[in-house]
């Protein structure tokens, strides 16, 4: 039951999925279930909504984990967050204001197939598992498949490669699910975050190119405001700054299509560490790693509610 | 063993290239290879004091050791056995609590 629930450990699809059931049955006020589609392999794509049923059109935030099916850090803080959210709505004013003003769209498993697979056969698997027609090799790298400067600089073309930017823009149906809601929602989706591993990072647009967004100095300054939130926990340090000069220039990424696409706040989180585990970041850290975000990602929240 | 123990051995390297010329081989040398990219998440990403996570499998990281060390490119090997990690970090535990 959902007070029994594990938030220290890794979770199974199954096991995730399951619980959100249980989120959504356990908490009919702040809690809103559904599919926004289905995957390559017909599963579906759970999302659960956050929120006060307050008033109609509330501004929003979406949060998406398991982009990549390797970095299982992200689906253990999807579910962080909602446990904190839910559990900390009556006595902390903040969390309060923030359901009650806003929604969250919470997508712990943005690549369900493969998140499947990295369980049950390759522990370090990272696309999703479509089929190609040519090749042999499956999947494309979810985070190089959107349309925004598609197949360009930083993604490849061969459907061997981990950075595989697909056939055609949103020829992956995670892709094109979450980018149709989020085309219908865009009027109030005010933010878009994608959880990922690892790095240390928080990354806003540009990816595909060293130029700066028109916004820069709000976004700028809440990535500065979260990282330091992110530090306040533990003496974490997360360096900060445009995905194509703090990493590494890439085409098609989530964050400049949500950002093209008309979200003025959109970053990604390469969450631990730099590189002691990588991909297996022991259970124990998941803890603080999903503490430190979390007051990251309140402070960009808070900051919707705020004009810049 | 989870997954098979099909990760037994395998080990995951830090490569440090300092210039365009340790880049290039590199990028070369892990060409020749079947490996998986840890970061940067392709060849063609690889740059200058930059480094390179690659998980390599048993058999080749021997070939690997040797390369380097004749490239007199800096590394060092952050998981010794994959295998191992893999277990420490969902362990029997996760099984164990799933039955």
């Amino acid at each position: 039951s959902a007070s029994q629930y594990d938030y220290e450990v890794y979770h199974s699809l199954e096991e995730i999925q399951s619980w959100m059931f249980e989120m959504n049955r356990t908490n009919p006020d702040l809690v809103d279930m559904f599919s926004v589609g289905k995957s390559y392999e017909g599963r579906p794509l759970y999302v659960l909504q956050l929120g006060k049923r307050s008033r109609p059109q509330k501004k929003a935030v979406w949060i998406d984990c398991g982009v990549h099916a390797r970095e299982w850090i992200g689906p253990a803080f999807c579910q962080w967050f909602v446990k904190e959210a839910l559990s900390s709505y009556k006595h902390d004013s903040v969390m309060r204001r923030l359901l009650n003003q806003l929604n969250f769209y919470i997508m712990p498993v943005f690549n369900v197939d493969g998140y499947h697979f990295s369980w049950t056969t390759d522990r370090f698997w990272r696309k999703t598992r479509s089929k190609n027609r040519k090749f042999h090799c499956r999947g494309v790298d979810a985070n190089r498949n959107w349309k925004v400067k598609w197949c360009e600089e930083g993604a490849s073309s061969h459907p061997c490669d981990d950075t595989y930017c697909g056939p055609y823009p949103e020829s992956e149906p995670e892709v094109k699910a979450v980018a149709k809601f989020l085309r219908k929602h865009k009027k109030r989706v005010k933010a878009y975050i994608s959880i990922h591993a690892y790095a240390q990072m928080l990354l806003y647009p540009y990816s595909y190119k060293y130029a700066t967004i028109p916004n820069f100095n709000c976004v700028e300054s809440a990535a500065q405001t979260a990282v330091s939130a992110l530090y306040s926990a533990y003496g974490v340090k997360y360096r900060y700054g445009p995905a194509s000069t703090t990493l590494y220039v890439t085409s098609g990424s989530s964050i400049d299509w949500a950002y093209r696409n008309g979200i003025p706040y959109t970053f990604a989180f390469e969450l631990r560490d730099t590189g002691y585990f990588g991909f297996l970041l022991p259970e124990s850290l998941i803890s603080p790693t999903c503490t430190e975000t979390m007051r990251a990602v309140k402070t960009i929240a808070t900051g919707l509610l705020k004009k810049c | 063993y989870l997954y098979n123990n099909r990760y037994a051995g395998d080990q995951v390297f830090r490569i440090h290239p300092n210039t365009e010329e340790e880049v290039g081989r590199v990028k070369s040398i892990l060409g020749h290879l079947k490996v998986d990219l840890w970061q940067p998440n392709s060849l063609s990403l690889i740059a200058r004091n930059a480094t390179v996570d690659v998980h390599v499998k048993s058999n080749d990281t021997l070939r690997l050791h040797t390369r380097l060390k004749q490239e007199h490119i800096s590394y060092h090997v952050f998981i010794t056995n994959l295998q191992k990690e893999i277990e420490k970090q969902t362990g029997y535990r996760s099984s164990r609590r799933r039955r």
